[in-house]
């Protein structure tokens, strides 16, 4: 049976959205020597059946739309990062050592409905 | 929601928010490092987290100690010409137990480099120290010297100076595995001479000079193999 399109305006929809972390605004500043934040991004919107192929979506992103229209206990596909890209630190730590390191996945560069 | 600190700390690897006291200031190539993954990340670059290519070493924590040690003044140096004589201590106790060392790197700072103000030709003596040094620190302090193990370098110093590196990464290793081991080095400047003997320089002043500029650090690579996988052999 047809499968009624949910309605969803453009902006509402699954993509990617700017959010710089400040290190300033956790207090961090006083030994993080750089950088002085990051653009961490975040993912939100809706991952509506009809465009779930079209909003870089898994192939089980999509049968899980499918799944979930047909089923509503099954939840909705979700708007999750695809593509992350790591940062590097340089802070002081305890013992008055400067340290360097690299963290994993720390910027959202891509969203997509999983 | 309540803002669970600690949890986020955990996660960056320390136990609780640093409160430096002292600022130690950041070395050309921790810098560089950090401005080459800087740059690739925003280019997008594929960049591997577990190389450190400007060392050319695996690793992904890179640790700047600075020395706690102290200068020694013994009212008998062991030779007249000794112009300086430090132990030099780096608290490895922030490596966790699961990093593998992959590097180390002592660096002397000598001063800077310069060409004005030539001084005697020098003689450095590197060695670790078996037996903690008692008998007090600074000056007017002990009248002996430590104890002395292997010798690590000796070598020639020639004008113009600058920092001077050493290998200790197998040193380390052992202080790692056993820290009772780590009672630090024992740094030996000497005046050999002065190349130019038309020159009339004040040892005195080259001493003190040194001992005003003197400034040791260790750079200590480290590999966490739950971040990093090991590398792939080498086909034959």
């Amino acid at each position: 049976s047809a499968i009624p399109v949910p309605k969803a305006s453009c902006k509402n929809l699954c993509h990617r959205h700017q959010l710089f972390i400040n290190f300033r605004d956790l207090g961090w500043h006083k030994w993080i020597i750089a950088p002085r934040g990051f653009m961490a991004n975040y993912c939100h919107g809706e991952c509506p059946f009809s465009l779930t192929t079209s909003l870089n979506s898994s192939n089980y992103a999509f049968m899980q739309a499918l799944m979930s229209a047909a089923h509503p206990d099954v939840p909705h596909a979700v708007c999750i990062p695809t593509r992350l890209s790591p940062i590097s630190m340089l802070y002081h730590d305890n013992d008055d050592n400067v340290i360097l390191r690299h963290y994993e996945d720390m910027v959202v560069d891509e969203c997509g409905c999983g | 929601f309540q803002f669970q600190e600690h949890v986020l700390l955990q996660f960056l690897g320390l136990d609780k928010a640093p409160s430096p006291l002292k600022f130690q200031s950041v070395p050309y190539i921790l810098r560089k490092i950090f401005q080459d993954q800087e740059a690739a990340a925003t280019t997008g670059v594929f960049q591997d987290l577990c190389y450190v290519k400007q060392l050319g070493v695996r690793g992904n924590v890179l640790r700047l100690l600075p020395d706690q040690g102290f200068f020694l003044y013994s009212k008998k140096l062991s030779q007249a010409s000794s112009c300086l004589q430090k132990q030099l201590y780096f608290n490895l106790s922030a490596i966790k137990e699961k990093e593998e060392l992959t590097m180390v790197q002592l660096g002397l700072d000598l001063g800077p480099n310069t060409y004005y103000n030539l001084g005697p030709e020098l003689e450095l003596a590197l060695s670790l120290l078996e037996e903690p040094h008692v008998g007090g620190e600074g000056e007017g302090g002990g009248s002996s010297l430590p104890k002395m193990g292997k010798m690590l370098a000796l070598q020639s110093v020639p004008w113009p100076q600058g920092v001077l590196y050493f290998n200790l990464l197998h040193v380390a290793k052992d202080w790692n595995n056993n820290s009772k081991k780590n009672l630090g080095l024992f740094l030996e400047i000497l005046v050999k001479g002065h190349r130019d003997t038309e020159v009339n320089f004040q040892p005195e002043d080259t001493c003190a000079r040194l001992r005003h500029l003197l400034h040791a650090s260790l750079l200590v690579v480290t590999l966490n193999p739950e971040q990093c996988h090991p590398s792939p052999r080498k086909r034959r």
